[in-house]
């Protein structure tokens, strides 16, 4: 499990 | 945000603004996958869950909702309000043969075991074969309408700059979506045969994009 990224695109 | 980004959603925006008022103008939607359309529904429905937990920017958050609007209200033109010029018989690529394989992948591949982040993974494999019903029926038709293939144009550019933006983020500030980029090249690909017909045959030739 990678860090969990910021899902900041659409 | 970056340039690469930004002009990626616009190209999205306009290739689904452009598909919307094809079918409301015309008031039919020949010639027009339904098939696809319900897999891009299902695409922002999946992957926007978040947009009542997260707040990330107003731009995401009206993005997102416009996205999820019009992509709705195309499928139901298609299969309510103008059904009677959908052309079912020529929409016949078999979504299961889609949906089976990206659901698996997608509970395979994942950043985390989550709900949210299953389906999150799941909006984008999808999306990357989302549009192969519609390539399909144009290669069945053997022809598309010159709207049809602009619509396709922005929607393979999107995904096109989304590469670029991720190149531009890695250098920047060290950001990649290893799944995101991966099915994005994918996605890109799939658009790669399309992009040619459609500088050799549409922006040079006659309107029409007529297969050999």
């Amino acid at each position: 499990e990678e860090d969990m990224k910021p899902k900041d695109e659409l | 945000m970056n340039i690469f980004r930004l002009a990626g959603d616009v190209s999205h925006l306009v290739a689904i603004i452009i598909l919307f008022l094809k079918i409301w103008k015309s008031k039919s939607c020949a010639g027009i996958s339904g098939k696809s359309q319900v897999l891009f529904a299902l695409v922002f429905t999946s992957r926007y869950l978040d947009l009542f937990t997260v707040f990330i920017s107003a731009y995401n958050t009206i993005m997102k909702l416009v996205f999820l609007v019009l992509s709705y209200a195309t499928v139901y033109l298609i299969y309510m309000r103008f059904r009677g010029s959908y052309d079912s018989e020529n929409d016949s690529f078999r979504v299961e043969f889609l949906l089976v394989p990206v659901t698996g992948l997608a509970f395979l591949e994942n950043y985390a075991f989550t709900p949210l982040e299953i389906l999150w993974t799941f909006s984008i494999f999808l999306e990357a074969v989302a549009i192969m019903p519609q390539l399909f029926m144009i290669t069945k038709t053997g022809e598309a309408e010159s709207i049809t293939t602009h619509y396709l144009f922005f929607l393979g550019l999107y995904r096109a700059l989304y590469l670029a933006n991720w190149v531009w983020r890695y250098h920047t500030e060290g950001f990649f979506d290893q799944i995101a980029v991966v099915s994005g090249v994918v996605q890109t690909i799939f658009y790669c045969d399309f992009f040619y017909l459609y500088v050799t045959r549409v922006l040079r030739g006659s309107g029409k994009m007529s297969l050999p």
